[in-house]
């Protein structure tokens, strides 16, 4: 009783998906799973209306049910068997099948951090419903916003925490649904719309890059960032839609990094605080080509480190994005650096050129203290990225 | 549809394509002044 209801108009929808068509996003709606019949059924039939629209606007959508039904209880007052919501997802697909989506895909469930109790959930879901789905969704959060601190995004220990949330997911499904893709369906540094001063600076950013890279190697395809724009702290621009820190890494990133994973490895006495990793580049970059590698690293440490390239790779040409914050040694900078200059928008709707600087041949990889950035080493010609 | 969703989508010429034009000001300033009252109601379910 503590929500009211809230409604989505028809031309709501239309500037939504005009939004991610016209933005070159795929949009996927979550429809509601709260809405029942008394043997606690998932009622369709609000979801049918919504159908019925998008589908007379050949709308290309794909679909979640519900999210974190972990929290059904606590947010709602009504529980939801993980076998009741697979049941529901099951009824979702036969639907959709029915309708014009018939390339849409289906996600879910959009479960919260495993603890004993969403990890039953997730399971009896699974061996109900695991089959009509295309990627198994969960969300990740780092930290409580309400007391998280700048040590704890400095912290490798608290990176690593990734780890291990991901591998509980993984074994669940590798235990009830082997091969089945996962997926991050929402995640961000902290809970609780972010941590104040925190999740929208420059400091924000080793949490972000340390996830996408610990994902890609883990085989997380799909990372789905909380959020582009709202309320709290962790938004990637701001009320004014100018972008914030998180904004460029990503933009950066996705000009950069290749789909194709490699393995690196820092020879380094305390290898958690220099954090690496490794891609093919990403081909679609105008300036670099097939067989590119694109290196990138997190500084944890409060002086300057120096990388050196194994042989084979020490003579290539190697261009750096460095990213510092805009203020000296201000980590809680809300604007960025880019090899030296501040990034901001050209005029209301252009990004700037987003340019490397080029290393002289052999010289090591620099990164300051507490400091991240990418590393394309061109004319790599490894033949996994070709 | 709301105030603001009716004002803008008529204001489109063709609202299939993505060359919208820029939002009416009456639209603008109405968005602006609701948004600290959504934000503050988002911000509160987050916390939950």
């Amino acid at each position: 009783n503590k929500y009211k209801n809230g409604t989505f108009t028809k031309s709501t929808v239309d500037m939504l998906y005009s939004f991610a068509k016209c933005s070159g996003l795929d949009l996927i709606f979550g429809i509601n799973a709260l809405i029942r019949k008394s043997n606690l059924q998932w009622d369709s039939s609000n979801a049918k209306l919504f159908l019925d629209y998008c589908t007379s606007q050949k709308y290309n959508i794909s679909w979640e049910l519900g999210n974190e039904p972990n929290s059904f209880r606590k947010k709602s007052g009504i529980y939801i068997k993980g076998s009741q919501l697979g049941k529901d997802f099951i009824k979702l697909h036969s639907l959709l099948k029915t309708y014009y989506f018939k390339n849409a895909k289906l996600f879910g469930p959009d479960i919260g951090q495993l603890r004993k109790n969403s990890e039953k959930l997730l399971r009896s879901f699974l061996n109900v419903g695991g089959e009509v789905i295309d990627a198994i969704t969960w969300h990740h959060y780092y930290v409580n916003g309400r007391n998280a601190t700048q040590e704890d995004f400095l912290n490798p220990e608290v990176l690593d925490t990734f780890i291990f949330s991901a591998q509980k997911i993984f074994q669940v499904v590798k235990e009830t649904r082997p091969g089945k893709k996962i997926w991050l369906g929402e995640t961000s540094s902290a809970y609780g719309g972010g941590a104040p001063k925190l999740s929208d600076t420059y400091t924000a950013g080793f949490t972000w890059l340390d996830k996408l890279g610990l994902s890609a190697k883990m085989g997380i395809e799909v990372v789905m960032r909380q959020v582009f724009f709202g309320a709290g702290n962790y938004h990637l621009v701001d009320r004014n839609f100018d972008p914030l820190p998180d904004y460029w890494l990503s933009l950066l990133f996705k000009q950069l990094v290749g789909t194709k994973v490699l393995a690196a490895s820092v020879k380094s006495p305390d290898k958690q605080k220099l954090r690496l990793y490794l891609h093919c580049t990403n081909n679609k970059h105008p300036k670099y080509k097939e067989g590119d590698l694109t290196l990138y690293a997190l500084n944890l440490h409060n002086d300057t480190k120096y990388l050196q390239l194994p042989p084979h790779l020490s003579d290539k040409r190697v261009e750096k994005y460095i990213l510092q914050p805009s203020g000296y040694k201000n980590l809680l900078s809300q604007s960025v650096k880019l090899n030296g200059h501040i990034l901001k928008m050209v005029d209301d709707k252009t990004l700037p050129e987003l340019i490397g600087k080029p290393l002289c041949r052999g010289c090591p990889l620099t990164l300051p203290p507490f400091s991240y950035g990418f590393f394309v080493i061109i004319n790599a010609k490894v033949v996994t990225c070709i | 549809s709301s105030f603001e969703e009716r004002s803008y989508w008529e204001a489109q010429v063709n609202p299939d394509t993505c060359n919208l034009g820029p939002i009416p000001s009456a639209v603008k300033g109405q968005l602006q002044l609701e948004w600290p009252v959504q934000e503050e109601l988002l911000l509160k379910e987050q916390h939950q």
